[in-house]
């Protein structure tokens, strides 16, 4: 699971 | 961005549009759940706190403000507007029944024990219910207008796209979100027996009516 920064996702 | 998740965006943009035109011209939100509509402006409102501090693109801010001004507008029309067309008396699921488990699941499964991922996971887990109150509504009244069958095929549409689009992503990208696909599963799956009576019914013509 990437930790991503933010949620690019609406 | 790809296909999925752009045709996903706008099938979940045609819904609140329908919707809230439906309410506007017709002056009139009958079979339409007021707290469903609570618990969407909820939604938006937990997930798109950082609208001022992450910008991703033109796109993603301009949806979170149209997604945030029409589901407030819904929640107005709804309960000052046409408050008198409202109807109470079917739209009687108890919210508190969401909102508490959903916020204690918020609290316990996150990526990030932080203000601002809780409240995205929470809107994650909260969108995936929302929908409940107005499906228990339409099972109330047993029927629904072809407009709100619409507005609701639409809203289940967008979640499913949303799935191929992370499985997509998962291929392409290698990345997947586990909170979002698991919450994404459930709210399409509480859509099936909808699916199946709009495909049935109202793409023959027939008006939504559930077995009583």
């Amino acid at each position: 699971d990437m930790d991503e920064e933010f949620h690019d996702e609406l | 961005m790809n296909i999925f998740r752009l045709l996903g965006d706008l099938s979940h943009l045609l819904a609140i549009i329908i919707l809230l035109l439906k309410i506007w011209r017709t002056r009139s939100c009958a079979g339409v759940s007021g707290k469903s509509q609570i618990l969407f402006a909820l939604v938006f409102t937990t997930r798109y706190l950082d609208l001022f501090t992450n910008f991703i693109s033109m796109y993603n801010s301009a949806m979170k403000l149209i997604y945030l001004v029409c589901s407030y507008a819904t929640v107005f029309l709804m309960y000052f507007k046409f408050k008198a067309t409202y109807d109470s008396n079917h739209d009687t699921f108890r919210m508190e029944f969401l909102v508490v488990p959903v916020g204690g699941l918020a609290f316990l499964v996150n990526h990030d024990f932080t203000p601002l991922e809780i409240l995205w996971t929470f809107s994650i887990y909260l969108e995936a219910v929302a929908i409940l109150p107005q499906l228990f509504m339409i099972s109330k009244t047993g029927e629904a207008e072809t407009i709100t069958s619409h507005y609701l095929f639409a809203l289940g549409s967008y979640r499913a796209l949303y799935i191929v689009n992370w499985v997509f992503r998962f291929y392409t990208e290698g990345f997947f979100d586990l909170i979002a696909i698991v919450a994404g599963c459930v709210q399409t799956i509480l859509y099936c027996d909808f699916f199946y009576l709009y495909i049935t019914k109202v793409l023959k013509g027939k008006q939504l009516t559930l077995p009583a």
